[in-house]
């Protein structure tokens, strides 16, 4: 574990937090795309199928557990509880232009052909693209919510945070897995437009508008 | 070069 590592898992688990609360104190899931929030869960819950095969360590375990229960709850609160508020008619993005490639491709490029890490390379492939659908929504209404913002941003810092990691595991601990790489790095990218938008605007104590 | 097959990551 180093820094890197450790603020990225804190700046996901920041994210998850502030999408859960946004939604249960608003009592409206609003600008929140239901089909990125699915598509995270699915790719919790492939990635994290080894819970029962293989122990790491407590934190490990913790956090896996974290993120799949909240992810089932945020899409839970959106399709169920609060369902009334979701942005359907915004929400248009097709899961299955993301789902299909991300399947091909995890069984043509991975690193053994076997269900658990077909499986694991497919979560890694779908967690790159999974914001599209949020982002869409966001670009269709030309605006977000400032603590929808802030939620972005988390969930946008914490690959590109991994990156950072996995730079500090190559030199320190001669780790290198091109897969999760430049994976991860497509997911920061996709992100880049709208952390411009960020710093320029909500950390200036405006709203996220798109310009025209 | 060790790959990151431990998964040991999140």
């Amino acid at each position: 574990m180093n820094i890197f590592r450790l603020t990225g898992d804190l700046a996901h688990l920041t994210a998850i937090i502030i999408l859960l609360l946004k939604i249960w104190k608003t009592r409206s899931c609003s600008g929140i795309s239901g089909k990125s929030q699915i598509l995270f869960t699915v790719v919790y819950i492939t990635r994290y199928l080894d819970l029962f095969t293989n122990y790491i360590s407590a934190y490990n375990t913790l956090m896996k557990i974290i993120f799949v229960v909240s992810s089932l709850a945020t899409v839970f609160l959106i399709y169920f509880k609060f369902k009334a508020t979701y942005d359907r008619n915004h929400d248009t993005f097709r899961m299955e232009f993301l789902i299909i490639p991300s399947i091909i491709l995890a069984l043509l490029i991975r690193h053994e052909f076997t269900v658990m890490e077909v499986l694991w390379t497919f979560s890694i492939y779908l967690e790159a693209v999974a914001i599209l659908p949020q982002l869409f929504l966001v670009s269709k209404t030309g605006e977000a919510e400032t603590i929808t913002s802030h939620y972005l941003f988390a969930l946008g810092s914490y690959r590109g945070l991994y990156l950072l990691n996995w730079i500090w595991r190559y030199y320190f601990e001669n780790f290198l897995d091109w897969i999760s790489i430049v994976a991860g790095f497509v997911q920061t990218v996709l992100y880049c437009d709208f952390f411009y938008l960020y710093v320029t605007r909500v950390l200036h104590g405006r709203k996220l508008r798109l310009p025209a | 070069l060790k790959s990151l097959t431990l998964k040991d990551e999140l």
